[in-house]
């Protein structure tokens, strides 16, 4: 089992379109794939076609009140592709949670019971370095940045640096982590200019493959599926799915 | 003195470039206008060119350890543009903050010194339905919620009407909102949709300015300058000027 958390603390930069589309992409390959929503948005749960207003169970009852429902792990309608809801409850976390000694291991400890029911837990986290991305990337063996080639975005990899830091030290030593450009608009200079600049900082630390705009991932959204499956010959699905391989390959060389 | 949050949890949705934008347009109309940054990605300080290395107090400061610096309120470069910026500590909020009682009140109380000497204060909300964003709204006339026509952003805004509504029972009843709709592609079939979708629901809830997409305001957050100043012929500064414009009269009629 192989977890790959998706954070940012910028907002929209594209981590629940990723956590959708590249868990789709592993789902379709034959991967047996586990997505988390930790968003209190509830985003990646309504990306596959589920309304927070009807699950009695969330992702709140596994961190903050640990009823340990059964009912917690949906089916999507995907082949291979199971879903852990959220609604606003998780957004409470911050309140709750840090008091709570070694609460930074809560979704470690609750992930063990699929070891071998998974190949990858993908976990979509929101834009808050808090108690809940602490949780996630203490549980993570890859934390994937989804980032745009944007002035603030490129800035907000500081604190993530710093929490990573903190992370290698504390809870997850193991933690590693790769960049991942989304949004890119090839036509745009800004875009080009500030895409040399991030390799020449991160070089290693960059996937090879780059996410471009494509509206019709917003479509898919609007649809409930999968960009593979609403529009598979669109260039964000083919995007998508060589950053599922390249995934794959960084999985088997580590 | 009259206080506008700029709010919405859904990320990346404008709201920094609205608070920089808007408070810039007001200010060179003459209008004394104090900015407060209250998310610890400092994003607005960074726009008017405020790096948070180099500052010494924070928001933080009023709201979490309340040491009462004096050293607080910033200058900026431009007349009548004053700034309280943030860093991480912010951040840090949801923890310290909700088990004080009455810790709503916090800004509303801090800001009471300056009645006669800001004719506007502008409020950047982080991505997230906090404590913070709680202080923000109580401390609040007005809140402008920036969104998108994208998917994702109009569902948010379920979260946040809950939150209006909680806070006009609990802690500030004079609390109005309005919408502007931002980054607004003409060119996107979705766009024109979602937006006739939205005018129907919210209709006397929306402002009459959108906001359309201007590669520019990118360009400009790059300079540490707002748009006014870095391209004044841009389309972004005029529509960011009309809605200063519109935000005059609606202050005068109400
Ligand atoms: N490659 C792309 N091309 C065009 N639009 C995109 C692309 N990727 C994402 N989007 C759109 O951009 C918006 C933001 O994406 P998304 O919600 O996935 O970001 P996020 O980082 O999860 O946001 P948040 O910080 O609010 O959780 C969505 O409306 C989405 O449809
Ligand atoms: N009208 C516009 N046209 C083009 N780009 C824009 C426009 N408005 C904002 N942007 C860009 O979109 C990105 C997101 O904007 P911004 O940071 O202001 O959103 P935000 O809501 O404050 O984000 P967060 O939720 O992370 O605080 C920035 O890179 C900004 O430069
Ligand atoms: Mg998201
Ligand atoms: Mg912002």
């Amino acid at each position: 089992m192989y977890t790959i958390a998706i954070a940012n603390e910028k907002g929209g930069v594209a981590k629940t379109t990723t956590t959708t589309s590249l868990g789709a992409c592993l789902a379709q390959l034959g991967h047996r794939v586990l997505v988390i929503d930790l968003d209190p948005q509830a985003n990646l749960s309504l990306a596959l076609g589920m309304e927070s207003a009807n699950i009695s169970s969330t992702v709140a009852d596994i961190l903050i009140s640990q009823t340990n429902p059964n009912a917690i792990v949906h089916h999507t309608s995907l082949n291979n592709l199971d879903l852990i809801p959220a609604n606003y409850q998780i957004g409470l976390a911050d309140r709750y949670l840090p008091v709570q000694s070694s609460y930074e291991y809560k979704l470690q400890k609750y992930l063990q019971q699929y070891i071998d029911v998974y190949d990858f837990v993908i976990l979509d986290c929101p834009p808050h370095l808090g108690a809940v991305t602490t949780i996630a990337l203490t549980a993570a063996d890859l934390l994937l940045i989804p980032t745009q080639v944007e002035y603030f975005s490129v800035y907000a990899l500081r604190n993530l640096m710093d929490l990573v830091r903190k992370i290698r030290h504390q809870t997850n030593p193991r933690l590693m982590y790769r960049l991942l450009i989304t949004m890119y608009d090839r036509r745009n200079k800004i875009h080009r200019i500030l895409n040399e600049h991030l390799h020449e900082s991160f070089n290693s630390g960059l996937m090879n493959t780059i996410i471009e705009t494509d509206t019709k991932l917003r479509e898919s959204q609007i649809a409930g599926k999968p960009i593979i499956y609403h529009s598979p010959k669109s260039r964000s699905s083919s995007q998508y799915q060589a950053l599922a391989q390249e995934i794959l390959e960084y999985v088997q060389e580590t």
